[in-house]
């Protein structure tokens, strides 16, 4: 464990606890992508499979417990809740993410660390969360206006794989054998899908406006 | 040999 993958955790778990917050504080859900949130379920479900064969440390286990739960439960709450589901901009939340699905499926089909279940599974959920901010951040442009938390939500959530990448860069200085090349190159477009975002948040934090997105 | 660690970060 190095410092840029524990800062990159916890940044991770606060944006995923700033959700929570708006959503239990505001009862509210509005602004915020379903769909994007059922595919980090399903990112966490694919990717968390060794979570009862393989002990890597309490850490690891917690850390991988709680994205699980409180992405379900995130889910189940804009789906089940009935002041919540009622703010969920349905008519706003029309990215097609079915094709995210099955083009990252496809791509972990050909490209794995090794032709097995849990691996190409692993690869697929890499490949998944690299695109699953997609419906969220079309979300934003159409909504226009973009609350303070969501903003927040949003900004934790793209700098966490951000700080992944340098500790990826800090493992390969430390070992060179080290190479998570799925991962790494996964996790620079992740990160490079954020680029505006990151850009208009910059603008708005600057002059100390309200965060707009161009529609 | 000891299986090298498959995912140990999240």
């Amino acid at each position: 464990m190095n410092i840029f993958r524990f800062l990159g955790d916890m940044t991770h778990l606060i944006s995923i606890l700033i959700l929570l917050l708006k959503i239990y504080a505001t009862k509210s859900c509005s602004g915020i992508s379903l769909k994007t949130q059922e595919l980090y379920a399903l990112v966490f479900l694919t990717r968390y499979l060794d979570l009862f064969t393989d002990f890597i440390s309490v850490y690891n286990t917690v850390m991988k417990l709680v994205f699980i739960a409180s992405s379900l439960a995130i889910v189940w709450c804009m789906r089940n809740h009935p002041l919540v589901r009622r703010s969920y901009d349905k008519q706003l939340d029309t990215f097609r993410h079915y094709f995210l699905l099955l083009a990252s499926f496809l791509l972990a089909l050909l490209l794995h660390e090794k032709f097995a279940f849990q691996e190409v599974l692993w690869a697929f959920s890499i490949y998944l969360e690299a695109v699953a901010i997609l419906p969220q951040l079309v979300l934003l442009q159409r909504s226009g206006n973009v609350d303070n938390l969501t903003g927040q939500y949003v900004f934790f959530l793209g700098a966490y794989r951000a700080l992944y990448i340098f500790n990826w860069i800090y493992r390969y200085f430390i070992d060179p054998h080290f190479t998570r090349w799925i991962a790494c190159v996964s996790g620079l477009v992740q990160t490079a899908l954020y680029a505006d975002f990151f850009y208009y948040y910059f603008i708005s934090w600057k002059n100390n406006a309200k965060l707009q997105l161009p529609a | 040999k000891q299986q090298p660690r498959s995912h140990d970060e999240l």
